[in-house]
């Protein structure tokens, strides 16, 4: 079971990835009307850029983050926030959204002018993630360990990072362990998701470029 | 605006709380 410290680690890093996404009214936006390839382009700008701040506050409040090194921080967080996206956006397709909706959104990425060779392993991992039918915790955990990756580049301090990693790894443990004794895998299968998640960070440099390019 | 910066300035600008006013 879950220490009762465990437990208020695992309330306190949920509800602030509850409380912190993209604003609705943006979200809203994605599902409305024709866009031009253009303006396609821009509204998925913003989306990412509301991320990143959604993703900041988020990582503010994951207890001992703002202890570390100033730089550290920035760090981590230019090092995941990719893969944080990746993840956020999974889930966004997994959900059960109103009839119709993903659709139009695979459709407004799909004619985002990203080529073809990016989104095939895109939209594949999304299909990796849903199969694992996560819940709203294990997504809030896995972001937060993602995020805790001590071997980013120009993390300094990489002892204090592991440091706040272990405990919310521990956490992921016996919550799988708990929620699906059925497959002794699962918290396997979801640390090898943090494997995909590294191989589209980093095609992603790649992938904007040629974005841009197009 | 926020799309002409690159991602360590929003970031950086996030943390110090700036987006947030």
């Amino acid at each position: 079971e879950l220490s009762p410290g465990q437990l208020a680690l695992l309330k306190h890093i949920v509800d602030s990835y509850d409380k912190h996404r993209i604003p609705q009214d943006m979200t809203k936006r994605l599902l409305q009307d024709q866009y031009s390839t253009e303006e396609n382009f821009l509204l998925l700008t913003e989306m990412a850029t509301s991320h990143v701040q959604v993703l900041v506050e988020f990582t503010k409040n994951i207890p001992g983050f703002q202890a570390l090194d100033h730089e550290d921080q920035i760090a981590l967080l230019k090092g995941s926030a990719v893969e944080a996206m990746f993840l956020r956006s999974a889930q966004m397709f997994t959900r059960k959204l109103p009839h119709g909706h993903p659709d139009v959104l695979e459709e407004r990425i799909r004619k985002s002018g990203i080529s073809e060779e990016f989104i095939t392993p895109m939209f594949n991992f999304y299909k990796s993630i849903g199969e694992l039918q996560m819940v709203q915790e294990e997504h809030a955990l896995l972001t937060a360990i993602a995020i805790l990756s001590p071997d980013r580049p120009y993390v300094k301090d990489q002892e204090a990072v592991e440091h706040l990693q272990e405990p919310v790894l521990e956490i992921l443990d016996k919550f799988c362990k708990l929620h699906h004794p059925e497959d002794p895998q699962h918290f396997a299968r979801l640390l090898g998701r943090l494997t995909e998640l590294r191989t589209l960070n980093h095609h992603h440099s790649e992938m904007l470029l040629s974005w841009r390019v197009n | 605006p926020a799309s002409n910066l690159g991602l360590e300035d929003i970031i950086r600008k996030a943390l110090m709380g700036n987006f947030e006013d």
